[in-house]
């Protein structure tokens, strides 16, 4: 039987039964694709599995990939260079070669920590990483977030795009949070109590929609998007 | 007189049969999301030469069945899934990522001599 099972896991993509450590919460714009889904199948309009129609985009398989800054960039080995920047890292490894990459979008969240630790509206600035080095190399958004907002979503496609043709090149984002106004955040110091709040405020995933030509070969050749 | 005899005899020939899959008897449902369980078929029965027609048959299982009786060692036509469907699966992977997909081939809808 565990030979069985190993062998339905696989056909899955997984290489063990998972046993995730944090089962982080589902998104409910995830469950409302995911009951679509069903009801497509229910009623045997499978191409509608093929298209992903909330995000406008085809794709049959959806991921939400959890940031792992903290296990990729590990304090002890690098040295956050502000209190206000925190690294980010996702795991794409997992994507086949069969798959084409249709969507890939950084969601962020801010928590009311992060607001009340700065007293601020806050600027988000989003840099990339390209080398091993403590400073960000490429500015990849930089946006007003005011404090009643406290979600931003910055489109990543290229981006993973390129780290998915080149693996070694994924070295993660960093993100800054400034408050409004503020050029240099090195200029404020804050207390490492609050650079710690701040931290662990922000929630950082990475939703990923690909297309699997075997499984959907209708959809292989899609009209582009007129600019 | 016959009636009984046939009534018997049918209850044995190849047809879906009614299943339910419930992740949490599997064990899986520590990091499968959605759905718990769903329904679905699986196939048993006899697939007799002389009603093949009948039972959704290939066209290859009246050869593997001919065949049978020349050569033995092939066994007879078999009663297997002739019609499958997908189902969406919401699930975790190890590291903790959220994973939407449709597999495909999950649910049985229809069987078959094949």
């Amino acid at each position: 039987p565990q030979l069985e099972e190993a062998s339905l896991l696989h056909f899955m993509g997984l290489n063990k039964v998972p046993s995730p450590r944090i089962a982080q919460p589902v998104p409910s714009i995830l469950m409302k694709i995911f009951q679509e889904r069903q009801k497509a199948v229910a009623t045997g309009h499978y191409r509608k599995l093929c298209y992903v129609k909330e995000f406008g985009v085809p794709g049959n398989l959806i991921r939400l990939f959890q940031d792992q800054g903290a296990l990729f960039y590990p304090k002890e080995v690098v040295q956050v260079p502000s209190c206000t920047q925190k690294f980010l890292f996702f795991n794409l490894s997992v994507i086949t070669q069969d798959e084409q990459l249709m969507m890939a979008k950084l969601d962020l969240r801010l928590g009311l920590n992060a607001y009340n630790a700065l007293q601020e509206d806050l600027e988000v600035v989003v840099s990339l990483i390209q080398r091993r080095a403590p400073q960000p190399d490429q500015k990849l958004l930089l946006r007003y977030l005011p404090r009643s907002q406290g979600i931003l979503h910055v489109d990543l496609l290229d981006v993973v795009k390129e780290w998915n043709s080149n693996p070694q090149s994924n070295l993660g984002l960093v993100l800054e949070l400034l408050p409004k106004g503020e050029n240099n955040s090195t200029v404020t110091i804050y207390p490492q109590e609050t650079c710690d709040n701040w931290r662990q405020s922000i929630r950082a995933s990475l939703m990923v929609v690909t297309l699997n030509i075997k499984e959907c070969p209708r959809f292989s050749h899609f009209p582009r998007k007129r600019r | 007189a016959t009636l009984p005899t046939m009534e018997s005899a049918s209850r044995h020939l190849c047809r879906r049969h009614q299943m339910v899959i419930n992740f949490e008897d599997l064990g899986w449902h520590k990091w499968i999301i959605a759905p718990k369980e769903f329904r679905t078929n699986y196939c048993k029965g006899d697939c007799p030469f002389s009603l093949m027609s009948f039972f959704n048959s290939s066209n290859y299982a009246f050869l593997q069945t001919l065949m049978n009786s020349r050569t033995p060692e092939i066994p007879k036509a078999t009663c297997i899934p002739t019609k499958l469907s997908p189902i969406s699966m919401l699930y975790y992977d190890s590291d903790g990522n959220i994973i939407l997909q449709h597999h495909e081939g999950m649910v049985v809808d229809e069987c078959g001599c094949g």
